[in-house]
């Protein structure tokens, strides 16, 4: 028996919206620790992966691992049906169910909606992913600034470096009608509002494809802040997380090289 | 003219 309650379902909502335009079905793998998924987009140049911990709901119950295979253009149709205050619950049989039932209810107990996703079966390949790189150089930023910069820069190109040296980030991008740049200092004072915090071991300059920098962009509402982490010739890690660590989304982005 | 990189080259199947 898997079961699982969320009070409301902006959270789950909010991560798919974040994946959806990415991966067009993938296997939503339940433990006793909570949901996870990961899937490479078509090209396979993006891997996304998704946690939402056992933690983030009001009930859970997974007596034994299960993977649901999931169309995320149905299951985004089906969220739909629920308002943001909605609870959700997500029931499934352990033993090879072929559907999935979502339970919205809302705030007043006086409304419920019952829907019924059919499962897939979908033949895919897991990559080991480690825990813990030791990156060259991590930023991290309000997402909002996030969503402004490759949101703009993305407009001009589809080619994007970014250079990270002691303090100081530089977004730049080439494209056909010209080119642009933007450099964020790390911010001085640790009480600021929206910090900009800058590390870096190592100077650190790479290009990335602009159109997958600004879809990452989904994921703005999951997290005030965003954090990227980058080693020269290895993809870009980009992790929005939810809050009480709830769970995260994360983007491994492959880069382009010179040839 | 710059190569884009395939993500599956980066990690190993599980």
């Amino acid at each position: 028996m898997f079961e699982a309650k969320l009070t409301e379902s902006t959270t789950i909502k909010r991560v798919l919206d974040a994946i959806k335009d990415l991966i067009q079905q993938a296997n939503f793998d339940c433990s006793a620790d909570g949901l996870s998924l990961q899937a490479m987009d078509t090209p396979h140049v993006c891997l996304t992966t998704m946690t939402l911990r056992s933690q983030a709901f009001e009930v859970y119950r997974c007596d034994r691992p299960l993977s649901m295979g999931i169309n995320l253009s149905s299951i985004s149709k089906i969220l739909k049906c629920a308002a943001s205050k909605d609870s959700v619950k997500i029931v499934a049989d352990d033993e090879g169910a072929d559907c999935a039932e979502f339970i919205f209810e809302n705030e007043s107990a006086d409304r419920i909606a019952h829907f019924e996703l059919k499962l897939m079966d979908i033949d895919s390949e897991h990559l080991s992913i480690p825990e813990d790189s030791d990156y060259q150089a991590i930023i991290s930023m309000p997402s909002a600034e996030y969503r402004r910069i490759f949101s703009d820069l993305s407009i001009i190109g589809d080619t994007i470096t970014i250079e990270i040296n002691k303090n100081t980030a530089c977004f730049s991008v080439e494209g056909d009608i010209g080119n642009g740049s933007l450099n964020l200092a790390q911010t001085d004072s640790a009480d600021e509002k929206n910090p900009v915090t800058i590390n870096v071991k190592e100077p650190v300059k790479m290009t990335f494809p602009g159109k997958y920098l600004n879809t990452f962009t989904k994921a703005v509402p999951i997290s005030e802040f965003v954090t990227l982490c980058l080693t020269d010739g290895n993809p870009l890690a980009i992790e929005f997380s939810l809050p009480d660590e709830a769970g995260f989304v994360r983007y491994f982005l492959a880069p382009k090289i010179d040839q | 003219k710059r190569h884009q990189m395939l993500i599956s080259r980066f990690f190993a199947p599980a």
